[in-house]
């Protein structure tokens, strides 16, 4: 009789945990649906936190990232490897064909993921005025920083300063136009930036009439590009650019899918993330390179000895990043040059 | 994941001779599915 009635508990609390599950899943497709809907009727979704964004703060998420990274660095047997990958291709759209080796040759879900791709499959345009995009994504956000407090919209209703996402010490320019020498570079960064940031001079710059014929007047523009899973995971350079400096943020490691962009404050700025920082032909170039829960570790390929999301340490929110310059002249990158691949974990 | 690029550009009002061909431009719009190696801007 126990045992029978033990049978009917066990399966009665399977049967409430499914229909949970199958409760929960029904409502998010209904909001998906809903924001779908929206977006079609051009209505852009804005800024709304809400408890689950709440409930992510509690979870142990660097954690669960770096368990993810050891689960997924697991070698597969080679029989089981196309069957695995061409499942996760299926489930996150992956275009297999591009992929630079036969399915079989990568060791692991992680190997694959950071896979470097056929040559060719990624011509770059040959425009040599052009900005290209380092990264395969979705254009999230793109536009010039018009107020001197240069905002970067996350989503409709909130934005984040770009000074925040990229560092509290931005470069100095004295007179914004004037092209800077990797060492005047480095001598003005030695200075205390505190006086007053390149941000402001950019901006001021239109207004400070140098000779028409001597520079172009610059402004300050940003592009932001989201990864899905499925997408190729390698970083490539913008533009022909010196990078000087390079900045850690060691953050939190928050989902940066859609929904968490509109529930969740400073997303950017509270994850990890690498910045690069330098100048190109038309001033000021920086890349932030944003990592995320299951994509939690950013290696660079210009500075192999990087380490990312490692094991928690007592993260102060104010916690400086960890600067590094690339002394004497700069990292020399070409349009295209491979610059860093996200791994899993 | 996610990359933001923030970078400097000529705007309208640069040199006389040839402001509107040296302003930058984004060539994109949000939600385009975009390449390494694609064009954003010019």
């Amino acid at each position: 009789h126990r045992a029978h009635r033990n049978f009917f508990m066990v399966s009665g609390a399977t049967m409430a945990t499914i229909l949970m599950l199958g409760i929960l899943h029904a409502r998010r497709l209904y909001e998906d649906r809903k924001l779908k809907v929206m977006k079609e009727k051009g209505i852009e979704p804005e800024f709304s936190p809400d408890a689950k964004a709440a409930f992510l703060k509690l979870l142990p998420l660097r954690s669960i990232s770096r368990f993810w990274g050891l689960f997924t660095g697991v070698e597969i047997p080679t029989w089981l490897r196309p069957i695995v990958y061409r499942a996760w291709a299926r489930a996150f759209h992956s275009d297999l064909e591009e992929a630079a080796l036969p399915l079989d040759g990568y060791k692991s879900l992680q190997e694959f993921f950071g896979r470097t791709l056929k040559d060719g499959s990624r011509p770059i345009d040959p425009d040599p005025h052009c900005l290209v995009s380092p990264v395969d994504g979705t254009v999230l956000k793109f536009g010039e920083l018009r107020e001197s407090a240069a905002m970067i919209d996350q989503v409709k209703g909130f934005s984040y300063s770009a000074t925040s996402l990229l560092g509290a010490s931005p470069f100095l320019l004295e007179d914004g136009c004037k092209d800077v020498t990797d060492m005047e570079y480095h001598e003005a960064r030695s200075k205390d930036s505190g006086k007053r940031s390149w941000w402001r001079i950019s901006f001021a710059s239109p207004k400070v009439r140098l000779p028409k014929t001597a520079c172009p007047i610059r402004g300050v523009f940003y592009c932001v590009i989201y990864l899905k899973p499925g997408d190729y995971h390698r970083v490539h350079s913008p533009v022909d650019w010196h990078v000087f400096l390079r900045r850690h943020f060691a953050g939190h490691l928050f989902p940066v899918n859609e929904r968490a962009t509109q529930t969740i404050r400073n997303l950017h700025i509270e994850n990890e993330r690498v910045v690069l920082e330098g100048q190109w032909d038309e001033g000021f170039m920086s890349m932030a390179i944003i990592g995320a829960t299951n994509v939690g570790s950013i290696k660079l390929f210009i500075e192999p000895e990087l380490m990312t999301n490692r094991p928690k340490r007592k993260l102060l929110q104010t916690e400086p990043p960890e600067e590094r310059r690339y002394e004497p002249r700069g990292m020399k990158l070409k349009k295209g040059d491979e610059v860093a691949v996200f791994n899993m974990g | 994941s996610t990359v933001v690029l923030v970078f400097q550009a000529p705007v309208a009002g640069s040199t006389e001779k040839d402001s509107a061909s040296s302003e930058f431009k984004f060539s994109i719009r949000s939600g385009d599915r975009i390449r390494v190696g694609e064009a954003i801007g010019r």
